[in-house]
C-alpha cells in the first residue's frame, strides 16, 4: 500500500516513505502541522577532577557531556496495522529502542509507546535517552509550558527565571523541567497549542522552536558525588540493564480548545480503570 | 482496612524524596518494590471482597478476581489462554470511562458481549507489536495477539464484559500491510 498513514475519527498521523512519522493533522478541525519525532542520547558528563569539572551526571544530577546529542537513525519501518478500532504504526529505531503509533477511532489523541533498553554501555558511554518531536516552522518563541503535580500551569521561557537575573551554564539541563501530567508549545500567530502528556512524570524542555523533548531513560556509568554512592545504572536480577516502557499521548488544537482535550485526557491517563478476570465456566447470560 | 493500609504503608513509605525522584541505591529500590508489591497483592483481595458485597444477597459469590500487572508488555497468564472470560473494570473516575481494553490473547477470533450478556461488541485482533515481541522474558509468549475493545464504565462503578474465543481460524480480521523499508 501507498497510504503511509493510520487515522481515526478525531486525528490522523502521516509518515513518509521510510516510515519516519511527516504529518499530524487534527480531522475535527482541518488543522495540520508538519511533525517529525526522533531519539536521541546524551552522553553523561563523567566528570574531570583536574580541570574543576568534577560534576558528574548521575541519579541527583542531569549534566550531558555535550550539549548536542547523538540521534538514533531510525533502522526499519515494520508496518501498519489496521482494525476497525486501532491503527498502529511501528518503527523499529534500533536493537533496543522501538515505538509504536496508535490512534484508537474513538479518542482525540496519537498514542506514542515508547520502548527502551536496555541502554548498551559496552562503550563506557553512560547514555540519557531522549524523544523530540518536531513541528517545522511552528513560533512557540522560546516559551513552553509545564504542569505542576497535574495542578497550576507554569511558563517555561529558554535561558530565563522570572524573579531572578540567570547567568546560565547548563544549556541543555538549565532548561529542563519537571513534566508531571504534560509539557505544551503553543503558536499564538497561528494559533495552535501542540501538547504531549505523560504516563509518569519525566523531565522536558523546548530547546529549539518547535521542539518538545522529554527524557525517556537514563544509564549511566559514574556516581555524582551527591549521596547517593552509586551510579544510576538499574538492572535487573540478571545483571541486564532495564527495558523500559512508557506513553505519551500528542494533542494538536488551537490554543483555545486544547484544555478542553489534554484535562479530561489527563484524568483519563491517571486514574484508568482497574481490569480484573474470572474464569467461571457459565455462558455470559447465565452469568448476568 | 489492615490489608488496605500495607498498600498505604508502602505507599506512605515510598514518599520519601529518594523514592519519588529515584536517589535510592539499588538495594532500597528492590526494598520499596517490594513492600509495593506486597501492598498491592493485598489490594486484590479487597477488591475481591468488594465485588462479593455487590453480589445479590443470599446469591452466589462473586467468581475469584484474578489480576495481571504485566499487561502492559502484553503479558497475563489468565487471558493467553483461555476461551471463555469475564472481563470485570472498575472505574475510579466520578464520570463515565470509555477505555480500550488490550488483552493478549493466543486466538485470532473472538467474540466480545456487553455487561448484559447479549449485545455484542466490535473487537480488533492484532498481533502484539514488533518491539513488544522482542523484549526478554523468562518464558516463552503464548500469547501473540491481543483482542482490543472499547469499554463503557459508569462513574465510580463497574462494567463486566464476556469475551469469547470463537473456533480456531486462521483468517485474521484485520488488515495488514507489511512493509520494511531500510533507511
Amino acid at each position: 500500500s501507498t497510504d503511509n498513514s493510520i487515522k481515526g475519527k478525531y486525528v490522523r498521523l502521516d509518515f513518509s516513505a521510510s516510515g519516519e512519522v511527516s504529518s499530524m493533522t487534527n480531522l475535527k478541525t482541518g488543522l495540520k502541522v508538519p511533525l517529525s519525532q526522533n531519539f536521541f542520547y546524551y552522553e553523561g558528563m563523567t566528570g574531570n577532577n583536574t580541570k574543576g569539572e568534577f560534576q558528574a551526571s548521575g541519579a541527583y544530577i542531569f549534566r550531558p557531556q555535550k550539549n548536542e546529542p547523538t540521534k538514533l537513525s531510525l533502522k526499519f519501518f515494520a508496518g501498519i496495522q489496521r482494525g476497525v478500532l486501532v491503527q498502529e504504526a511501528y518503527q523499529q529505531v534500533t536493537n533496543w529502542v522501538s515505538q509504536v503509533y496508535r490512534i484508537y477511532e474513538d479518542k482525540p489523541y496519537v498514542e506514542v509507546e515508547w520502548t527502551v533498553g536496555p541502554v548498551p554501555v559496552a562503550d563506557h558511554i553512560g547514555k540519557e535517552v531522549i524523544t523530540r518531536y518536531h513541528l517545522d516552522g511552528f513560533e512557540n518563541k522560546k516559551t513552553f509550558y509545564t504542569d505542576a503535580n497535574g495542578r497550576e500551569i507554569l511558563e517555561r521561557v529558554l535561558n530565563y527565571r522570572p524573579t531572578w537575573q540567570l547567568k546560565q551554564t547548563e544549556p541543555v539541563a538549565g532548561n529542563y523541567y519537571p513534566v508531571n501530567s504534560f509539557i505544551s508549545i503553543k503558536d499564538t500567530k497561528k494559533n495552535v497549542q501542540f501538547t504531549v502528556l505523560v504516563d509518569r512524570a519525566q523531565g522536558g524542555t523546548s530547546l529549539n522552536e518547535g521542539d518538545v523533548e522529554l527524557m525517556l531513560h537514563r544509564r549511566l556509568l559514574v556516581d555524582d558525588g551527591k549521596g547517593v554512592g552509586e551510579a544510576l545504572d538499574e538492572r535487573d536480577i540478571d545483571g541486564k540493564g532495564l527495558v523500559t516502557r512508557g506513553t505519551h499521548y500528542l494533542l494538536l488544537d488551537s490554543i483555545e480548545n486544547s484544555s478542553r482535550l489534554y484535562r479530561p485526557t489527563a484524568q483519563d491517563i491517571f486514574l484508568t480503570p482497574a481490569i480484573s478476570f474470572s474464569t467461571a465456566e457459565v455462558s455470559p447470560v447465565q452469568y448476568v | 482496612k489492615e490489608q488496605l493500609n500495607i498498600l498505604a504503608s508502602a505507599l506512605g513509605t515510598a514518599q520519601h524524596h529518594d523514592a519519588i525522584t529515584g536517589t535510592e541505591k539499588q538495594a532500597v529500590v528492590f526494598d520499596y518494590e517490594e513492600r509495593l508489591a506486597n501492598g498491592v497483592n493485598q489490594v486484590q483481595n479487597v477488591v475481591q471482597d468488594v465485588y462479593n458485597k455487590l453480589m445479590p444477597k443470599g446469591g452466589a459469590a462473586a467468581p475469584e478476581q484474578l489480576f495481571c500487572t504485566q499487561l502492559n508488555i502484553s503479558l497475563c497468564s489468565v487471558t493467553a489462554n483461555l476461551t471463555n472470560l469475564q472481563v470485570t473494570l472498575y472505574n475510579p473516575l466520578a464520570r463515565e470511562a470509555k477505555y480500550y481494553v488490550r488483552l493478549p490473547v493466543s486466538g485470532t477470533k473472538y467474540t466480545v458481549y456487553q455487561s448484559d450478556g447479549k449485545t455484542t461488541v466490535q473487537n480488533d485482533v492484532l498481533p502484539i507489536s514488533p518491539g513488544t515481541a522482542q523484549i526478554p522474558l523468562p518464558t516463552n509468549r503464548t500469547a501473540h495477539f491481543e483482542v482490543v475493545f472499547l469499554a463503557s464504565v459508569p462513574a465510580l462503578g463497574f462494567s463486566t464484559y464476556f469475551v469469547r474465543r470463537q473456533s480456531t481460524s486462521n483468517v485474521l480480521r484485520f488488515q495488514r500491510e507489511y512493509y520494511r523499508t531500510q533507511v
